[in-house]
This record gives C-alpha cells, sequence and structure tokens, in this order.
C-alpha cells in the first residue's frame, strides 16, 4: 500500500512533474479510495488535476480544498501534498477520517496554477498569477484569486494587467479558474469550499468584495475559531478568523466569495505560516509543522461538515 | 530566471490612516517596481513590501521622510532564494 509515496519526502518542495508522477503513486496506492480526475487543462495546456477520496456512493455531499492558486505560495501545495497522503494513510485508522470518507468525497486539488507553479520553479520565483497572454499588455498573467464571479472588477482588484492582483477582462476568463467553476456547478453537492493560500495566519470566511456581513457569520465565525483553537494546540501557532474584508482588506473576486454565493456555506480560506520572517520563502523545514497544524484545523472544519448536512 | 541580487523585504508598520493613505500611493505607482506581499489596509497589520534593489534607497527615504516605521524583514533576497534552489538540488539528487 502506498506504492512510492512511502519514499517520498514530503519535507522538501517539489516541481510540478514530480508532483504529477506522486499523484499516480497516489492513487495506485490506494486505489478503493482515490481517484486521479482530470478537470481541464490551464492556458498553457497542462492538466489540471484533482485528488477524489471517495469511498463510493453516487454524487455524495463533497468537500472542495484546493492549494496554490498563488503559484509562489510554495508552501500552500507542499502542505496539500502532505494532507493528502495523510487523509489516505489515516483512512480505516482514524475513525473520523473514516466516518468522514464513509459520508463525503473530498476532492483536493493540489496545484490549482500549474503554469504559474511551473514557472515559480524555472523562471521566476516570485511569480503570482496565471501565465495567460493579455491584449493590448506586454505584461501576462490573471490573479486567478480576482477573477470569480463575486463583486468582479470592484475594490481590491486591480484593472492594470502588469498589476499582482489584475482581475482579469472578465469573470472566469481564466481558464484554470472556469474550469473549476464548472466543476463545481456540474456536481452540484458541495458542501464546503476551502481554499489554501500564504502567508499571515489567518482562517477566513466570506466576504472580501463587500464588508458586509455574510447571513451566516455567527457560525462561520465559530466553526472558524474552533478550527484555529485544533491548529494551535499543537505548536501554539497564533492565527487570527475572520471575514477577508474585515482581517486583511477588501479584495473583489475572490473564490470562496463566489462558492458561499453560489450556495456553498462553509466557505473558508486558510493563510498558512509565517507572520512575516520569511513571507513566500517558508524554508522546507517548516512544511510539515505548517502542514500537521494545518491538518488539524482543517479536520476540525471538515468533521464540522459532516456533522451539520443543509 | 529572474534574480533579485540585493532586492529586500521591508516590513512596514503603519501608525495611522494617514501613513496607510500614503502607503496606498506608494502601492499605485510603477516606478519603484514594488510588489506587495501584504497590502497597506489598516495600521493594525504590517505591510510587507518586496523593494527591487534600484528602488531600495528612494523607497526608504520615502518612508523616513514621512515618518513612517519599518525594518528589513529580508536582507537579500537572493540569497534565500539560492538556499531554497540548493535545498531542492540536494534533495532531488
Amino acid at each position: 500500500k502506498g506504492g512510492d509515496t512511502k519514499s517520498f519526502d514530503y519535507a522538501t518542495y517539489h516541481r510540478l512533474d514530480a508532483i504529477y508522477s506522486w499523484m499516480d503513486s497516489m492513487v495506485a496506492g490506494h486505489p478503493n479510495l482515490i481517484s486521479k480526475v482530470q478537470i481541464g487543462s490551464s492556458y498553457e495546456n497542462r492538466p489540471m488535476y484533482v485528488l477524489k477520496f471517495s469511498t463510493g456512493g453516487n454524487n455524495r455531499p463533497a468537500i472542495w480544498i484546493d492549494a496554490g492558486i498563488h503559484s509562489r505560495e510554495w508552501i500552500s501545495t507542499a502542505s496539500a501534498l502532505w494532507m493528502a497522503n495523510k487523509m489516505a494513510t489515516d483512512f480505516g485508522v482514524d475513525p473520523s477520517v473514516t466516518s468522514l470518507l464513509g459520508k463525503m468525497d473530498v476532492y483536493l486539488m493540489i496545484v490549482t496554477n500549474p503554469d504559474g507553479y511551473a514557472y515559480t520553479h524555472t523562471n521566476d520565483r516570485m511569480w503570482r498569477k496565471t501565465r495567460s497572454v493579455n491584449s493590448g499588455s506586454t505584461c501576462r498573467g490573471v490573479d486567478p484569486n480576482r477573477n470569480w464571479d463575486a463583486g468582479f472588477g470592484g475594490p481590491g482588484a486591480s484593472k492594470n494587467p502588469c498589476s499582482e492582483s489584475y482581475h482579469g477582462p472578465s469573470a472566469h476568463s481564466a481558464i484554470e479558474v472556469k474550469n473549476i467553476v464548472d466543476l463545481i456547478k456540474n456536481h452540484g453537492n458541495f458542501k464546503a469550499f476551502i481554499s489554501i493560500h500564504a502567508y499571515s495566519q489567518l482562517l477566513m470566511y466570506p466576504y472580501g468584495y463587500t464588508c458586509n456581513d455574510i447571513p451566516h457569520q455567527a457560525e462561520l465565525d465559530s466553526v472558524g475559531r474552533r478550527a484555529v483553537q485544533a491548529l494551535s494546540s499543537l505548536y501554539g501557532t497564533s492565527y487570527r478568523v475572520g471575514s477577508i474584508c474585515k482581517i486583511i482588506y477588501q479584495a473583489s473576486g475572490g473564490s470562496i466569495d463566489w462558492s458561499y454565493n453560489n450556495g456553498v456555506k462553509y466557505s473558508f480560506a486558510f493563510e498558512l505560516r509565517d507572520t512575516g520572517r520569511y513571507g513566500f520563502l517558508l524554508p522546507a523545514n517548516q512544511i510539515i509543522p505548517t502542514a500537521t497544524e494545518t491538518w488539524l484545523g482543517l479536520k476540525h472544519i471538515m468533521e464540522y461538515v459532516r456533522d451539520h448536512p443543509y | 530566471r529572474k534574480v533579485f541580487t540585493g532586492d529586500q523585504v521591508l516590513r512596514v508598520n503603519a501608525k495611522s490612516e494617514a501613513q496607510i493613505q500614503l502607503l496606498k500611493t506608494l502601492e499605485n505607482g510603477e516606478v519603484f517596481k514594488l510588489d506587495f506581499w501584504t497590502h497597506p489596509s489598516s495600521s493594525d497589520l504590517p505591510i510587507d513590501i518586496h523593494v527591487p534593489y534600484a528602488s531600495l534607497y528612494a523607497v526608504q527615504k520615502f518612508l523616513q521622510d514621512n515618518e513612517i516605521p519599518f525594518h528589513v524583514m529580508i536582507q537579500d533576497l537572493q540569497e534565500l532564494l539560492d538556499k531554497e534552489q540548493e535545498d531542492l538540488q540536494r534533495n532531488a539528487v
């Protein structure tokens, strides 16, 4: 069981081809639990894969988790790799994970922006956006977390293609975003949508495009605070909890605002370590501690979603 | 491969709304080619700015002239990147 995922080094950062190869090993090692689903291709025609954790059933209620939508946030992708392996190896061992996967499917997208991720390994470690060509500009890329149809083009996103927060010409114009939107809409039974970013140590819920409270503000705030308690219980890492607009800044066109507005009540975004020593350049020796503590917070949210069907 | 030799990341702790507004003008300007890792929104949150070497003097002077507190979070971005690359290559081997 596990194939060469056993020898895979989770404590280092990996290139895209190594991650895609690891996915095949995961599927081979857990054929009755994990499948690799291609949800489309990126702008530069790289496949976009989701690991689907499922014990069967048809169109079960599901949890969406994505990592690495901003390509330079390597710790996000590295943590997702570790957590995928954790969920696979804990299934059948940890009653909580076993129960979760007995009722729900989990879709885990480890490299949400594959073109950007590849580019960070070859050309520019600080690259954040997609790699699409922008008509009329020499600057490339769209911020894939400003491109969703949720207050699109509003405050906290830029209309300048050279900006790191360029929202793109229209909502869902980024193929990487559209592929996810199509999957979520076609599936129709997602109950949670969790996006993993770095850094700043925050757990956020909607909205970002407006500072108005969401109808489920009290519930999501409570779930978030308990998730952070679980996360912090391991190393004492401090997190802040709140709506995107209120704990960082107004930002329109974000993924969890879109998911919430499309009926996925339990929509959250993590900002992983650190709070300002290394930023996007978190050393590899912090991957496993970061992933381990994040898993506790993530697991709390997933358990809550499992136990509170709607 | 793009290099960042001498680039720094500054951690700015704005003390007032007026300073936040000044930092927003800095963010919206294109002259210094700054990359805001975290953005100016409130004086409760630090603002991390990747400053290219060529803009370091001007940006630090701007901050000092406006009495905006800051310190250097990353002294030389390329040094960190070189170390990261070494680690990657060693692990790949």
